[in-house]
């Protein structure tokens, strides 16, 4: 495997440089592993060019063929394009802090916002409120009050109104309870549903969300560029969560993302229950299950 | 006047990206490309001298690998015919069986729906509403119950009453999950003893967004239970779903139906000139 290839890379400086030449068949190599880990296709050429450009001339270590130290070079600005590490929540200086999961349908946001109202819970001590703003899946909101229930951590649904409006009284409902945190579920939709991300703008209109979050499936392959880029520009995000981090998808996807929003990676889903399977998004780890 | 395109090397990296942009992978781009059949000796051997007959020509190519034409659903020499659908986690299996249900019902045909996921939170609530939308009878267990019981409990219901189909929903679970998988078996072992030669289709839910991983999906699930096809949701999005393509050549399945939206009639029979049209749309 690539990542094995440079683990073990220490060692003095030669005279010996790093040419186009001679990392030629490392490239090949790394552009077919970015390729079969879904990373999206413009951003691997875009990355490694600017990886090469970089490395040419580097001095190459001893002990240390120059394919070798390439790939340790793409590691580290893999790495370091994907990072830092930020697990960053903005509250708010008054009243509720307000968090919007938004993203594709089956993404896992619904799973995502029980995790974050546990975590809230259990390690930073907020009162969380979770709000079923889903109105259109059949039993969205049966589901999100079910995991409220399992967490104890209360729901807030209204029947007849539209999700915009929802979020709007769940803020008022938030204050009544003395809830701290308001975690906004969302309907999945398509970043190409002109009317259902005009809905979600309109959600995020009206609450102004501290944290505006992208729940993307770990999966998802080189239509994560797509989606993400029009989640971004229509509602600013603050951070993207990864979900199904358990799988043995590559997840490409989450370069992509990164590269396409500069949004930061702050979480990842690695289960379906709701306890500890929400992790702090580690860099590191991840160019390396990406590259493989 | 229209500005017509060289067939140079920048076109065919232009080309290239359009192929990876569909999710086809490695191996089939090269193929497509480099291979024996490939645009690049195509081009050397003078069968192709114009940009414009490119994406023609890899149109023939594509619809020449999708092999495996089978769209129409399994008919059991009696009835029930048992349908169970599997796939991971929110591909789109529930909402699948509701539009499965709705084509056979409006076909003539009656429906039982079988809710044995009895793992996720109101996944049994999610199909009930179908099953009441559908006007079609649901068999359900109590929250936590072996899946293999709702499943038996299914086929019980679908042979007393003499039903035309049985749709099996279950939960997501990922490939990897060995237990998960195992369980999964267990519900189809069940399903054939109780109703032999059963399940008639057992389907995959791929979800189109999904990239290289739903081709390990494809393999593991097929070790486990043997699909019979696959039902491509999603395909309503950006996701042009081109992974199907190697699954058709390495695993031998074919795709019999795509998902394009969320309601009851958004499912269609695949149809493979238009989806390989799509891809270059
Ligand atoms: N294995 C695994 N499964 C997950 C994870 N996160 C969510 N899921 C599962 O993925 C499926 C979809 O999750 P949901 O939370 O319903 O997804 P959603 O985005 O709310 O779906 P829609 O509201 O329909 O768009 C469910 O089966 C979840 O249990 C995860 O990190 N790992
Ligand atoms: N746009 C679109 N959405 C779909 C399609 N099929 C399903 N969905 C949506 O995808 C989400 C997940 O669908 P489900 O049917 O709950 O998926 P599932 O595989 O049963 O999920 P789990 O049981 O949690 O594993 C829902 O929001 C559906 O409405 C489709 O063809 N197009
Ligand atoms: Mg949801
Ligand atoms: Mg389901």
């Amino acid at each position: 495997a690539i990542t094995r290839r440079f683990t073990d890379i220490i060692g003095n400086i030669t005279r010996k440089k790093i040419t186009e030449g001679n990392i030629k068949e490392t490239l090949r190599e790394i552009r077919v592993a970015l390729l079969e880990a879904d990373v999206a296709f413009e951003v691997i050429k875009d990355f490694l060019a600017k990886v090469e450009a970089e490395a040419l001339g580097d001095r190459v270590l001893k002990g240390v063929n120059p394919g070798q130290q390439f790939i340790s070079v793409v590691y580290e600005e893999m790495a370091k394009l994907m990072g830092p590490v930020d697990t960053s929540l903005h509250y708010a200086q008054q009243g509720p802090t307000v968090i919007l999961m938004a993203g594709l349908q089956g993404s896992g946001k619904t799973t995502t916002c029980g995790k974050l109202a546990l975590l809230l819970k259990t390690e930073q001590k907020r009162r969380p409120l979770l709000v079923a703003a889903d109105v259109q899946r059949p039993a969205a909101v049966e589901q999100l009050k079910k995991l409220g229930e399992q967490i104890g951590v209360p729901v807030f649904s209204e029947s007849g109104v539209k999700p915009p409006q929802i979020c709007l009284h769940s803020l008022d409902f938030a204050k009544r309870q003395g809830c701290d945190t308001v975690i906004l579920d969302s309907a999945g939709r398509l970043h190409i549903d002109e009317a259902m991300m005009a809905e979600v703008k309109e959600v995020a209109a009206l609450t102004t969300p501290q944290e505006i979050f992208l729940v993307c499936d770990a999966m998802t392959g080189q239509d994560a560029v797509k989606s993400a880029k029009q989640f971004n520009e229509q509602l600013s995000l603050t951070g993207v969560i990864l979900t199904k981090l358990d799988g043995d998808a590559r997840g490409g996807a989450a370069l992509s993302v990164k590269a396409i929003t500069g949004k930061p990676i702050k979480f990842v889903g690695v289960g379906e229950k709701l306890e500890n399977t929400l992790k702090p998004f580690r860099p590191d780890g991840m160019a390396q299950r990406i590259l493989g | 006047f229209t500005f017509r395109r060289t067939l140079d090397e920048a076109f065919v990296e232009e080309i290239e990206a359009e192929l990876f942009g569909a999710d086809f992978g490695p191996e089939t781009v090269r193929a497509l490309l480099d291979g024996p059949n490939g645009i690049r000796q195509a081009w050397k051997d003078k069968t192709i001298t114009e940009a414009e007959e490119v994406r023609e020509f890899l149109k023939r190519n594509l619809k020449a690998m999708l092999t495996r034409r089978e769209v129409k659903l399994a008919q059991a020499a009696t009835p029930p015919t048992v349908i169970l659908v599997a796939g991971v986690n929110g591909t789109g299996k529930t909402t699948s069986i509701a539009k499965l249900a709705r084509r056979l019902r409006d076909d003539g045909k009656s429906v039982v729906l079988a809710a044995a996921d009895t793992f996720r939170a109101a996944a049994v609530e999610q199909l009930t509403i179908w099953s009441q939308r559908l006007g079609v009878d649901i068999v359900t267990g109590k929250p936590q119950a072996d899946p293999a019981s709702v499943a038996y409990q299914g086929a019980e219901t679908a042979l007393a009453t003499g039903v035309d189909y049985l749709i099996v929903d279950t939960a997501g679970r990922l490939h990897t999950q060995v237990n998960l998988m195992r369980e999964l078996r267990k519900i189809r072992d069940v399903l054939s003893k109780k109703i032999p030669g059963s399940p008639h289709e057992c389907l995959l839910v791929l979800d189109a967004t999904t990239g290289q991983n739903a081709l390990n999906q494809a393999k593991l699930f097929q070790a486990e239970v043997e699909l019979s096809g696959i039902i491509l949701a999603k395909l309503d999005g950006t996701a042009k779903g081109g992974i199907v393509v190697a699954i058709n050549n390495q695993l031998d399945i074919p795709v019999k139906m795509i998902g394009v939206g969320e309601k009851l009639e958004d499912m269609e029979p695949f149809d493979v000139d238009k989806f390989v049209d799509a891809v270059f749309e």
